[in-house]
């Protein structure tokens, strides 16, 4: 089934906010990024945050994401 | 909390700062004053100093711009990111920037200054972000007043610096509480549109039947507008209502909204002044009753004609065989009212009038 915009929205969203904070490599920018990698992203910052670990771009994580913020990452480098 | 990676830290405890340019939200005296609490913040818990420059170079420079400032770290207009810093070091290490495109106040009504510095600067003598929700390094904005520093807070920067040679008494914010901690207890309990909502110091846990693991969060940051400390709480599900308890005053909620004319005082109930305090509440969808606990009595209040029962206190222990003491909490399910006292929770039958089961309260929190 193709993505609706508004899933194209939250994914979108996802990334920017994974490249941001959880070194998302953006070198996979324009061609999808690879699920499973960005899976492993996701669960990350649900890890992080205490959230129920998925790997889904549920509606928790989702608020989490919009939610104002410092701008320094929250891992490593 | 966590540290950056090597542990980046200014070698000399002298740092030195300087604010190159000024927010046109605020005073510039008003950005001076936030700037230097904050970095009294972490003065006061290490043996650091922090000296102010008016021109040249500084360790930390603190600017406001916005989207591309120069960094090649652009900003991203209102909401969202608000600010950033860099760990110590040379150059642009311990850099302070503000996003231009955000409101700064001094208070609750936008972001506020001193709460978003006192983090960055945090950032800029080597704390990285904390996952405790109650800590000051947690990377999500939340307003809250009092003092800034959570325990997961002060033992990050004296993992870096060691302690001030002479502490000023501080209280630190408690840090998170632990939802399996076994002497964990509740001070309020009620349902919201279908989730359990438990209410434990600053922090409340949201239960949703489909979720497995109940979320943590600030009351603040949800609830700007109520306490940081709340005492009894229930849902009239009819009219969409929470309505929170905290001293002799309530609010409603609707929603994430305050309903307007709140917080109002609890007499309003028709409880007699003598009452400073509602310990729990509980409303009863069957009989349209919410009962309201206080010390070892217990009062009924129609929600229909918004009036107190009369005959009215009663006593806990004559109505409710087997809940000998005070109450801290209480909820309804089919039947069933649960009373939470200390770390035990007491499941009784409202029909048959006696205690089922007695659990510890965590275990609502799957643990």
């Amino acid at each position: 089934k193709p993505l609706s915009s508004e899933d194209i929205d939250k994914q979108l969203l996802a990334e920017k906010y994974l490249r941001r904070f959880y070194g998302l490599p953006s070198g996979l920018q324009g061609s999808r990024t690879s699920s499973n990698f960005l899976q492993a992203k996701i669960k990350e910052m649900q890890k992080f945050f205490k959230l129920e670990v998925t790997g889904n771009l549920d509606d928790n994580t989702l608020a989490v994401m919009k939610e104002p913020r410092c701008g320094v990452p929250d891992i490593g480098e | 909390y966590n540290h950056f990676p090597r542990h980046l830290k200014w070698e000399n405890n002298n740092v030195t700062f300087r604010i190159v340019n000024y927010t046109p939200d605020l005073k510039k005296a008003d950005v001076d004053k936030a700037i230097r609490r904050a970095l009294n913040v972490w003065a006061d818990v290490t043996p650091l100093t922090f000296k102010k420059l008016y021109e040249g170079n500084a360790d930390i420079m603190i600017s406001f711009g916005s989207k591309e400032h120069g960094d090649y770290n652009p900003f991203d207009g209102p909401g969202g990111l608000l600010a950033h810093a860099y760990p110590p070091g040379q150059g642009i290490g311990g850099d302070t920037h503000f996003d231009e495109d955000e409101q700064w106040t001094k208070d609750s009504s936008a972001y506020n200054l001193f709460i978003v510095a006192a983090h960055e600067l945090g950032h800029a003598l080597g704390m990285s972000h904390s996952t405790d929700p109650g800590a000051l390094m947690y990377p999500i904005y939340t307003y809250t007043t009092g003092y800034p520093l959570a325990e997961d807070d002060i033992e990050g920067i004296q993992a870096l610096y060691g302690p001030n040679p002479n502490p000023k008494k501080v209280k630190p914010r408690p840090d998170a509480p632990k939802k399996c901690d076994p002497e964990l207890t509740f001070d309020a309990v009620t349902e919201l549109r279908g989730e359990t909502i438990i209410f434990k110091d600053r922090y409340y846990w949201r239960i949703h039947p489909q979720m497995v693991e109940p979320e943590l969060t600030l009351i603040k940051s949800t609830w700007p507008s109520i306490p940081n400390k709340v005492d009894a709480a229930y849902e009239n599900p009819e009219k969409d209502l929470v309505i929170i308890f905290s001293g002799i005053r309530m609010w409603a909620l609707n929603g994430y909204n305050l309903v307007d004319g709140y917080p109002k005082y609890i007499h309003k109930l028709g409880l007699p002044k003598s009452v400073r305090k509602i310990d729990a509440a509980v409303h009863i969808k069957d009989t349209g009753k919410t009962l309201l606990f206080t010390d070892e009595d217990y009062w009924s209040y129609d929600e229909t004609t918004e009036t107190m029962d009369s005959g009215y206190p009663r006593s806990i222990e004559d109505d409710f065989p087997g809940i000998e003491d005070e109450v801290d909490a209480a909820a309804y399910h089919y039947g069933y009212l649960y009373f939470f006292h200390e770390h035990l929770q007491y499941e009784y039958s409202y029909n048959s009038k006696k205690v089922f089961r007695i659990q510890r309260a965590n275990s609502i929190l799957n643990c």
